[in-house]
This record gives structure tokens, sequence and C-alpha cells, in this order.
């Protein structure tokens, strides 16, 4: 093939033409926070071009805040196309939040938002993130509070683990860190990292994708629905590991899960783009495929997944792919000599547990 | 030792976002107060269980109205912030459904009296334009442990996503 589209991700990830929603009870969400507009002409197109194998939608059911006109985004276009693409047929709103007011911080009046909705799609997945450090710890407190109040309603709250890897925070001379990234590192979200096919011109197994964001938070402890999968990981990698005073070993590690994020076509400004990365296309993909569990769920009278962390480390990878290939992008400097963390049999704070065998997963989500 | 008291705050802005100058003190500003929330224990303990596969609450989530009965700030906190803006002339205020959320609108002027050590500025990159704060704000210690932090005065949008598009290598490169 010559890049991933929706026929390519739904043969890796095991989806048959009926696995799409029914259309009832379900939705999902995309947020954009950067004036970043998807163009309906766009979604279109890409489902005129890609979506033939699969009964799908080509309208967004619903925007929230003001669409915006001129071009288009490209993160807007990729994450509307996919998250279409893997939970097709579901009901798909736009959350868009580009701040009114010169004074106004999307993010935040996002967040405020669900507050104040009580209808919302079961499934949001967000592209968007910034280094921990750069942050208040005061702010992220609290948002981490807003993720709480999100899950305990039900919603499932996809973050991007970022495109860089496990960063690099340069502190003084000779010395630097992992950096990890805010929301991706809220113990209360569930987090996606990035693969690449092995043969990247076949569908064949996935390695992990250099630019997969993942690593440890300095702000928020190790959750418990968590502490085995990493102490697993720790005591199992010794040879591999970077030196500790790169990583704090005692907080929330993340990824969770992965796909995806390497090579794929985009329809952004009528315009077919190629090779386009990021964990910004995987964490759209694994988002539709829980639409589709939560529509099978809801079908069947069960609750939506709601916060699937707890669950999910549970399963301990059952229902995906595991890949334990390849390493993730560090700190460029003689002791990591640009390599972060590895993948690894089992969950790795590069591709979290796999990536999704949708049938597989399914089953293990549907019990 | 003024009676005033500051959050920890992220001051410090990308680089790439150029100065433009003071705001006029008439220009309006709007900011978000994140009130004191009640429950917090209970909130995490709530969310454990009802995510947890072996709870018997696995998936007893609960409603928006069932959230914010647990999460809603004192009758306290709500009173002592609301005299607070009013004190100083801001009744332009909408809450949220868990009233946990104050979003003012204000001008300028009344902002840096509000928050004492905040200077509001304009910057701009690319054709975007935003206004926020250079300095850290302070709030009266009567109100800053009814407040989590006060939004809008100094994270500023990201440049890009976590999404790139890249050249298809050269062979040399590969």
């Amino acid at each position: 093939h010559l890049g991933v589209t929706p026929a390519i991700l739904r043969a890796r990830y095991n989806l048959t033409a009926a696995d799409v929603g029914s259309g009832q009870n379900n939705s999902q969400a995309v947020a954009q926070f950067l004036e970043q507009y998807y163009h309906p002409a766009d979604l279109a197109e890409f489902m005129a071009m890609f979506g033939r194998t699969f009964p799908h939608r080509s309208e967004v059911d619903r925007v929230v805040g003001t669409q915006g006109g001129g071009k288009a985004g490209l993160e807007a276009s990729l994450d509307i196309e996919y998250i279409m693409s893997t939970g097709a047929n579901v009901s798909t709103w736009v959350f868009t939040n580009p701040g009114r007011h010169e004074s106004q911080e999307p993010f935040l009046q996002w967040m405020v938002l669900l507050s104040n909705m009580s209808d919302l799609p079961w499934v949001h997945t967000i592209s968007y993130g910034d280094d921990e450090d750069s942050l208040s710890t005061a702010y992220m407190m609290r948002l981490n509070t807003e993720f709480m109040k999100a899950g305990v309603r039900g919603i499932s709250l996809l973050f991007a683990s970022g495109d860089s890897g496990a960063g690099c925070r340069h502190q003084g001379k000779d010395k630097n860190t992992f950096r990890p990234s805010f929301p991706a590192s809220s113990p209360y979200v569930t987090t996606v990292g990035g693969t690449t096919f092995k043969n990247p011109f076949k569908v064949t197994y996935e390695v992990t994708h250099y630019i997969s964001g993942g690593g440890f938070s300095n702000v928020f402890k190790m959750p418990d629905y968590q502490a085995s999968a990493v102490e697993g990981y720790l005591k199992s990698v010794t040879a591999t590991l970077p030196p500790q005073s790169y990583f704090n070993t005692s907080g929330r590690a993340y990824p969770d899960m992965a796909a995806l994020s390497d090579n794929y076509w985009v329809v952004s400004n009528r315009v077919p783009i190629p090779w386009v990365s990021g964990t910004s296309a995987s964490t759209p993909v694994v988002g539709g495929m829980l639409s589709l569990i939560n529509g099978q769920r809801l079908s069947k009278g069960l609750p939506a997944l709601g916060f699937l962390n707890p669950r999910l480390y549970k399963l301990k990878g059952q229902g995906l792919f595991d890949v334990t290939e390849g390493c993730h992008q560090g700190c460029l400097d003689e002791q990591v000599q640009g390599k972060g963390f590895c993948a690894a049999p089992s969950w790795d704070p590069v591709t979290g547990w796999g990536t999704p065998n949708y049938p597989a997963l399914l089953a293990a989500l549907l019990s | 030792s003024s009676g005033y008291l500051e959050y920890d705050q992220d001051v410090l802005l990308p680089k790439d976002w150029t100065h433009v100058g003071r705001v006029d003190p008439s220009e309006e500003v709007e900011l978000t107060f994140a009130l004191k929330q009640q429950n917090l224990e209970l909130l995490e303990e709530t969310l454990r269980l009802v995510s947890d596969p072996g709870s018997a609450q696995y998936g007893k989530h609960l409603s928006l109205q069932e959230v914010a009965s647990l999460v809603r700030p004192s009758e306290l906190t709500q009173k002592v912030v609301r005299r607070w803006l009013q004190a100083h002339g801001v009744s332009n205020c909408r809450t949220v459904r868990t009233q946990d959320f104050l979003q003012c609108t204000m001008t300028a002027e009344v902002a840096e009296v509000l928050l004492p050590g905040s200077r509001f500025h304009r910057y701009v990159r690319d054709r975007r334009s935003i206004v926020r704060s250079s300095a850290p704000y302070s709030v009266h210690e009567e109100v800053h442990q009814h407040l989590d932090f006060v939004g809008g005065l100094h994270r500023v949008p990201p440049r890009e996503k976590d999404v790139r598009v890249k050249h298809r290598p050269s062979k040399g490169e590969v």
C-alpha cells in the first residue's frame, strides 16, 4: 500500500464491513483548540475516496462552538476523518474552541463546556498537549479533577501521547531529563501512543514509531491500576532502561495503548495529502473503535465504557496486539544517545499495552 | 505580608509570541475563576468504583446533576468569591451547572485591581492576537483559599498539535 487509509486500518485491526455503528444512543467527538476547522467538503471527499469498503457517515452531526470559515486545518481534517473511519456510522460531534476573546484559553473553555452540558458523546479524542514543566501544578491538578468529573459520568477521554518520544529537558550543562507531557500524563485519561508498520508498504505487524510520546509524570503519582504493569516493565527491561535520573519511576506512566501513527492520507482543503504522522492520528483511530464497542455495549443494555484504564490494565493486553520492537526518541546526549524507552512484551511506556485487535477487544470488553 | 497570596503560576510566555504593548485599561478581558470544589476524595473513590470491573459499582455512572451535587463549591466559597467580585464591580459573570467555574468579563483596569500584580499586555504570533498578564497575579488571602486558580492570565495556545506532515526522505537520508 501507499500509506495508511481507512481500509488499511480496518484490515490491520480486523474491522469487517459489518463492524460499524448502529447509530442509536451513541456518539463520539473530537475537540479542536487552535482555530483548527474541519471542512465538510473535505470529509465528503475523503469518504468518497477512502470509504467505499464500509458503511459510513460523511457528515458531522453537531458542531459545538463556532465553525470558522476559510482554510481547513490539517489537524482537524485528520481527527474527524479518522474517528469517522474506525468509528464508522457513529454520530460524531466536533467541539471547536478557538477562544472568542483574546484572553480566553481554548482548552479551559472546552473543560468548562463539559461541566455545563448534560448530554455528551461517550468518547472524546483530543490531540493536544503541553510540556508538564510549562504548566503550573495548580492548573494541572484542577484539570485532573475535571477529567475525573468526566470519567465518573461514563465519558472516555483519549489524549494523544505527543510526538517527541520521551521528550528532553535541558537542565543545565550536561544534565538532561525526559520531558513528560500533560494531559497525556493525567492518571484519569487514556493516553494513546503511536506505531508504524514493520514494512511500511505492507499490512504487517507493528513496531514502535520513534515519535510516540511516553514516559513518567513528574506531577502525578502512579495510580494503583497500573502499578503492577509498570513494575513488571521496569524489572524486565533493566538492560535497556535509561538512567533513573532521566525519569520518575513513581510517576503516572503513559501511554496506555497505541495505534498506527505514521504515513496517513488526509484530505485537507480538497487536496489528498500523504505522509501525515503523529499520535494525533492514532488517537481518533482508537477512539472510533471504543465508540463501536460502546455501541455494542449500549445495545446490550450495558453502560458505556467510561474511564477505561482500570479495566484495560486488568485485561493485561487481552484484545490487543503487543508491540515489542523499537524504541522512541529521548535526549540526544552521551548518556542516552537519542534513545528514550524501548517497547517490550506486555505494557511499556512507548506503546502501552499495544494496538487494538478489534474483535478480540470487543469480546473482552463486552463481558 | 500585604494580605495577598499568589498561586503557583506558569508566567513565562513562549518566545515566539511578540509583545505588542500594554492593553488599553478600558479593554475587556474574560477571566475564568476555578472555585474550590468539595468531596474530591469521594469523587476519586467513586471514579475508581465505577471504572473497576471488579466493583459492584462498575458502570454505575453519575449524571451531571449528581456530579454537581458532589463537587459543588461550598456556600461559603461561593459567597466569598461572589462578594469579592461584586466589591470590585464585577457583575458580568456566568457559572456552569457544577457551579465550580465562574467566567467573568471586566475591563483590564478592574482585573489588575482585582488581581494585584497582574499586568495585561497584547502579544501576537502569526495572525493571532492574545491578551495575557506578563506578571504573576495574587488574590486577597480571604479569597485565596476558595479558588484553585484564575484562568485567562498566562497560558497560551501551543504552536502545533501532535501532527506533522513529513517530507519523503531521500535515499541519502534513509
